[in-house]
């Protein structure tokens, strides 16, 4: 399986 | 009162038909600059960003910015009322807040008209900031060519390889039965541009992991565009754009995966 990151870690939240 | 009138249905029924797999319900924004959206799928590793520019549309006017909820999955539903060539309209009054969104569908002869309205939902969701980057590679491929390759590596594996080089793009998946791979190789604009050509403008190799069934939800939107792009940069999401002619794009952004 592919764990992958939330993308809230890489864009900020508006 | 918003009023958005678009030549062709087709369009709008693409672009619904390319989002739904990943977000079930969004917000869509209306301003006077045109209609955009932006979601994240439930884990919020996956995010689509649409933009439909005023000056796409037959006529748009928006007096007042709105932001109206849908089901995608009972938008789409009604789009299937629409035929492929039919004008629509899509109207919505916000004079005691807007609870329904309205579309009408004539036909080309004009001779049939339909109505329809779907409810509105109070949707909370949460919507980030995407800086403007500079990416280190970007390919620029059929979308075709790239909804079989996902196709293809998905009868494999769970998880795609790409990687970027001057020479080429590499899509590789590996899996419990066997693995496989497809290079396509960077092809400069000759005459005649073949609409299968891949082209890579690239400052230094990058490769990403990325799981297939984000890919193939993106693959959804192929019908919209001959073309794709894929934008990469190490440890950063990979953005994928597909441009809708004269009016807007479809983009979709995937978290890189984690390294154990």
């Amino acid at each position: 399986a592919v764990n992958q990151r939330s993308l809230l870690s890489f864009f900020g939240k508006k | 009162m918003i009023e958005a009138v678009l030549a062709q249905a087709s369009i709008f029924k693409k672009i619904v038909e390319a989002l739904k797999e990943l977000i079930s319900e969004t917000n869509i924004d209306f301003s006077e600059a045109g209609i955009s959206l932006q979601a994240m799928d439930s884990s919020h590793i996956a995010l689509c960003n649409l933009l439909l520019r005023d000056d796409g549309f037959k006529s748009y006017r928006c007096d007042r910015a709105l932001t109206l909820g849908v089901n995608l999955n009972s938008l789409s539903k009604l789009l299937k009322c629409a035929g492929n060539d039919d004008e629509m309209r899509i109207f919505a009054n916000d004079d005691s807040g807007a609870d329904q969104l309205n579309f009408s569908f004539e036909s080309a002869n004009s001779e049939r008209v339909s109505e329809f309205s779907l409810k509105l939902m109070d949707i909370d969701a949460d919507s980030v900031d995407i800086p403007d980057m500079d990416y280190q590679a970007i390919i620029d491929m059929s979308s075709s060519e790239f909804s079989r390759i996902i196709r293809d590596l998905s009868s494999v594996g769970e998880a795609v390889s790409i990687d970027a080089t001057k020479q080429g793009v590499k899509f590789s998946s590996a899996g419990d039965a066997g693995k496989g791979s497809i290079l396509l190789k960077h092809q400069k604009s000759v005459d005649g541009d073949s609409a299968l050509a891949t082209s890579i403008e690239i400052n230094e190799p990058v490769s990403h992991s990325l799981a297939l069934k984000f890919l193939s939800s993106f693959a959804k939107a192929a019908p919209l565009t001959d073309r794709v792009s894929i934008h990469m940069t190490e440890d950063v999401p990979v953005m994928f754009e597909f441009k809708i002619s004269e009016i807007g794009h479809i983009r979709f952004y995937l978290a890189p995966q984690i390294d154990d």
